[in-house]
């Protein structure tokens, strides 16, 4: 395509493809936009990171990743559609253009980049890294469980063949490392989001312990608002709470080691839809997907802006 | 690449403990390949299995057997990618 506004939304795309809307995006908003490489994946691809900022130095910021379980296509998807809607409300000093007034924004659109070639290349229910794993004949890692928070507990499996292998220690994967490199070195990430689908779910930690959070209440009322934001748009249901008292105990999950970094705002949504499609979902219902999750994103954003701790 | 002919994903939604441990098992059997899309999470939750083409008749024995209903989600998910597919080639031919 030649620019980001004949780029079709509405279709799903290749690593490729979406690579390349990337720098045509920074291309066209060189104020706005760049493009970080924040470490390589275990195929040696380069985990690319968008960063929205309108200037400042290390300003608060919101960080959002898709595609960590690369068969989840609608989130890497939604991502790029977020990708221009942030550059959009910029432009028209509407929506997150507030926000991006006293915050940055980071978001990393294909954030299992190995994985999602392989999806198109090989196997399109592939769902892990592609780490080889010594002393077994399967390849990966759940990069949702290899997170040093509750590593290795119950709601993780050691077995490399399955889809929730832990890994064989936190952080193993560089996929997750250069996240936890990255946030750590930016040390004023204020919200947290990882998006994930399906089964229309916003969660917040924990999930490896039964233990409420300390921020439980806040999260809990948060969420209500968020869920509400986005079902207003087209009436699509969520249910929403913690990871581990909404969905199952999971361990070395991602929002659960950001939040014990200290970033109160820690979720993970679990997006379209609730099981007529799954992980097939038709590309018709990306837009309206990334529409919906918008207005809870931007809830969230609003509240950690309006709320700096 | 690896094609998925013949594989449906089958909802359960566990009524009872015993059918959540009929599930929990049927996690354990690797040999039947089976792929989780959502795992079993607590009773009224559904359970989505893809369950490849060679072990269909085994796990809708193994349920049927146990009393446990479930129902097709999909009934061939290769017809499902291969739409996905052409999709795909149209929106890139549009470009």
């Amino acid at each position: 395509p030649l620019s980001t506004s004949t780029f079709n939304y509405e279709a799903y795309h290749t690593l490729d493809e979406i690579y390349a809307f990337m720098d045509m995006l920074v291309a066209e908003n060189p104020n706005l936009v760049s493009k970080l490489e924040i470490g390589r994946s275990t195929e040696n691809r380069p985990l690319y990171v968008l960063k929205f900022s309108t200037g400042g130095s290390n300003r608060p910021a919101v960080w959002i990743d898709t595609g960590i379980h690369s068969r989840e296509w609608v989130t890497q998807a939604s991502g790029v559609w977020f990708a221009k809607k942030i550059v959009e409300d910029h432009a028209n000093k509407e929506g997150v253009a507030s926000i991006l007034d006293t915050m940055d924004i980071f978001l990393e659109i294909v954030t299992n980049p190995d994985g999602f070639a392989y999806t198109h290349s090989t196997n399109r229910m592939w769902r892990k890294t592609r780490s080889k794993n010594s002393g077994s004949i399967c390849v990966g890692v759940d990069p949702n469980r290899n997170w040093d928070a509750g590593f290795g507990g119950s709601g993780a499996s050691g077995n490399p063949c399955t889809e929730t292998y832990h890994g064989p220690y936190p952080n193993s994967e560089p996929e997750v490392k250069s996240i936890v490199d990255f946030v750590k070195a930016h040390g004023n990430i204020k919200a947290f989001v990882s998006i994930h689908s399906y089964s229309q779910l916003l969660l917040y930690p924990y999930g490896y312990t039964t233990t409420p959070v300390p921020d439980q209440q806040e999260l809990h009322e948060l969420s209500a608002k968020a869920v509400a934001a986005l079902s207003s748009l087209y009436g699509t249901n969520y249910e929403y709470g913690s990871i581990i008292t909404t969905i199952y105990k999971a361990s070395g999950a991602t929002v659960d080691w950001t939040y014990n970094q200290g970033i109160k705002y820690s979720f993970t949504f679990e997006l379209r839809d609730t099981g007529r499609y799954g992980f097939l979902l038709p590309a018709t219902q990306i837009v309206p997907t990334a529409e919906e999750t918008w207005l809870a994103l931007k809830v969230i954003m609003e509240h950690a802006r309006d709320n700096m701790y | 690449t690896e094609t998925f002919v013949g594989h449906q994903v089958l909802r359960v939604v566990p009524t009872s403990h015993e059918e959540l441990q009929r599930l929990q098992e049927l996690q354990g059997l690797e040999h039947l390949k089976l792929d989780f899309w959502l795992a079993p999470r607590g009773l009224g939750s559904p359970v989505d299995i893809r369950v490849p083409f060679p072990s269909l008749q085994a796990v809708k024995a193994h349920l049927e057997a146990n009393g446990v209903s479930y129902s097709i989600m999909i009934e061939d998910v290769q017809e499902l990618l291969d739409e996905e597919q052409r999709e795909m080639m149209r929106s890139s031919r549009r470009l």
